[in-house]
């Protein structure tokens, strides 16, 4: 990982009294490999370099601290402040007055699942009456999964009888207001970022609905083009959070820094298992421990 | 980005971020390009056929080939929300074409609505799938598969298992349990197929090695490959591992699957 490539590239400086060009030269060269081995975004890494070295170089070293440590905290430092100070909570109105939120995402990605959780969750941390709505109208079988992860989290599930997400989106809308839901959530179709149409279509959804939070769900094991597709569902939907997925693998996590550093929105989940209760209040800490490695 | 001029740093450099954001990673990208380096050539398109016969060589590619007479076997597997479910119904369409006789099998008991999902694409091409219901173990579905795919003499049995990540140990033993029963059977020519999606990272290869330390895998399936990342993780499994590919899913549709074609994949890498 990122920490070893640093204790690595100072084990040859011990008794230096500052950080040097010189003497970070091999650091930034291994940070820079480490931090792609940990799929952070290319563009992102070159950024983050210079800001590093930027700060590492102007430091005069902490009198109690040796280069090496001081320079590890740089770069976690660097890692913390970019993924968000702080975990960023739901923007739920409040109660008797429906919040609606809306899952968009990759196929694959988690959202139905998530949908899930994310329903437990608000249930039972703030004793909200829930609703979910079954948007995909495409995969085979999604309703039953909705319906079925509805079931696990002990919230209603809205399914609409025509073929048309749109519609569906709206039904379920006039559905949650007389049914007197404090929130709807819509689960849609996975989707590619590159698929006009359907991006339109998810668009549409948020236009009509008018979504307290857009949370854009994506695998946490994402490569180089996480950014490029967070880019586009953000231009599209101008979301307003990300959940990452899958955290509970043993991927590195690059893409959540990535993403974080493009459109800058909060994190405000991680998926940590399959089940209905995993998931997580998003701490930054834990993710910048993981990248470094 | 390339016009015919000579090589320099820079055009080095540029070089290098193409391999880089094809997921290829940092060790073969930084071998290849010191390769390159140490080669000098002196225009870009030479730079790029070079890398290009150097990633061609790289590759591992194979058809898969049903055999004759006997019962061949694909147990389905990989981590969760890659298009596993979906490539099976692909993969069955794709061999019903060619005449042959196929049989599913819903081995993913755990995840909600996992059974009726393969049962509508089981529907769909009017072909029998062996299923029990959410709960069940998985390894009695498998072990009824093969015997009903034995009595029934079809040509191939596809199983379908639940996603998993490989560092999830319980899931891994649940997995091996699975696949012994198959081997236990015998009389059968078995592949397991690795299914990997083409937007993962360096963790792809991690997916790889571990499931081929586990129950060993004899060939990979790469997914959304039309979601347009370059599937660049595909070198370091064939470099490291020498597991070949053999296709490719580029849609959500059933026809949206062809067969891993080398050439074609690497020059989507320079496009
Ligand atoms: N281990 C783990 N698995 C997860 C997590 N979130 C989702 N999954 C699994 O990922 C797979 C895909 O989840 P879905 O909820 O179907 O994904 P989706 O985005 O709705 O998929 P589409 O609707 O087809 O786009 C399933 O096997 C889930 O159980 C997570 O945080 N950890
Ligand atoms: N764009 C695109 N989507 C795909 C492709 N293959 C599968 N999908 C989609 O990816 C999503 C997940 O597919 P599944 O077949 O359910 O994946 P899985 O691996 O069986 O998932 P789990 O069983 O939950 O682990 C679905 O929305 C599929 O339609 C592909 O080649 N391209
Ligand atoms: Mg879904
Ligand atoms: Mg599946």
């Amino acid at each position: 990982g990122i920490t070893k490539a640093i204790s690595d590239s100072f084990k040859v400086l011990t008794g230096n009294a500052r950080i040097t060009e010189t003497n970070i030269g091999n650091a930034i060269n291994d940070i820079r490999t480490a931090l792609i081995e940990a799929d952070v975004n290319m563009v992102v890494v070159k950024d983050f370099i210079n800001e590093i070295t930027a700060k590492a170089i102007g430091e005069q070293v902490v009198r109690a601290v040796n280069p090496k440590d001081q320079f590890i905290k740089i770069v976690n430092d660097g890692i913390v402040d970019i993924l968000g100070s702080k975990s960023e909570a739901l923007k739920l109105k409040p109660k008797g007055t429906l919040t609606v939120i809306l899952l968009a995402g990759l196929q694959g990605a988690g959202k139905t699942t998530t949908a899930g959780k994310l329903a437990r969750y608000i249930k039972n941390s703030d004793n909200r009456k829930v609703l979910l709505s079954a948007c995909d109208v495409y995969r085979p079988a999604a309703i039953e999964q909705l319906q079925r992860v509805g079931e696990l989290a002990g919230v209603d599930v809205f399914v609409g009888d025509k073929k048309d997400a749109i519609k569906i989106s709206k039904e379920s809308y006039k559905h949650a207001k007389s049914g007197n839901y404090d929130v709807l959530i819509i689960d849609t179709a996975g989707r590619l970022h590159v698929d006009k149409d359907m991006m339109m279509e998810v668009k549409k959804i948020s236009k009509d609905l008018r979504p307290d939070d857009i949370l854009f769900v994506c695998d946490s094991m994402m490569g180089q083009h996480a950014v490029e597709i967070a880019k586009e569902f953000n231009d599209t939907l101008e979301v307003t959070g990300v959940i990452l997925t899958k955290f509970d693998s043993d991927t590195r996590g690059g893409a959540a820094f990535s993403i974080k550093k493009v459109i800058n929105k909060p994190i405000k989940f991680i998926g940590v298992s399959e089940k209905i209760d995993g998931l997580e209040v998003f701490y930054p800490e834990r993710i910048a421990s993981r990248i470094l490695g | 980005l390339f016009t015919g001029k000579s090589l320099d740093d820079n055009d080095l450099l540029k070089l290098e971020e193409v391999l880089l954001s094809s997921d290829i990673g940092p060790q073969i990208s930084s071998t290849l390009i010191t390769k390159l380096r140490l080669k000098g050539l002196n225009t870009i398109e030479n730079a790029i056929e070079f890398l290009k016969k150097e990633l061609h060589d790289i590759i591992c590619d194979k058809e898969y080939i049903l055999k004759d007479g006997v019962l061949n076997i694909v147990l389905v597997l990989g981590v969760n929300g890659v298009g596993k479910t979906t490539s099976i119904g692909k993969l069955a369409n794709f061999h019903l074409k060619k005449g042959k006789t196929v049989l599913l099998a819903a081995a993913d008991t755990f995840r909600a609505a996992a059974t009726e999902q393969l049962t509508r694409w089981a529907k769909v091409m009017d072909i029998p799938i062996v299923k029990q219901g959410e709960g069940a173990d998985p390894a009695s579905i498998v072990y009824d598969a093969v015997d009903s795919a034995k009595s029934k003499g079809v040509d191939l049995l596809i199983i379908d298992t639940a996603g998993r990540l490989q560092n999830k140990k319980h899931l891994m033993d649940e997995l091996k349990k699975m696949y012994k029963i198959i081997e236990t059977k015998g009389g059968c020519d078995t592949h397991n197929l690795l299914v990997i999606d083409a937007t993962t990272g360096q963790n792809a290869f991690h997916q790889a090695h571990v499931f081929n330390e586990v129950v060993g895998v004899n060939m990979i399936m790469m997914t959304k490959y039309d979601a347009l990342s370059k599937g660049g993780i595909v070198f370091n499994i064939s470099k490291k591992l020498n597991i070949p590919f053999t296709f490719i899913g580029k849609g959500e549709k059933i026809e949206d699957i062809e067969v891993f074609n080398r050439e074609k994949f690497i020059e989507r890498i320079f496009n």
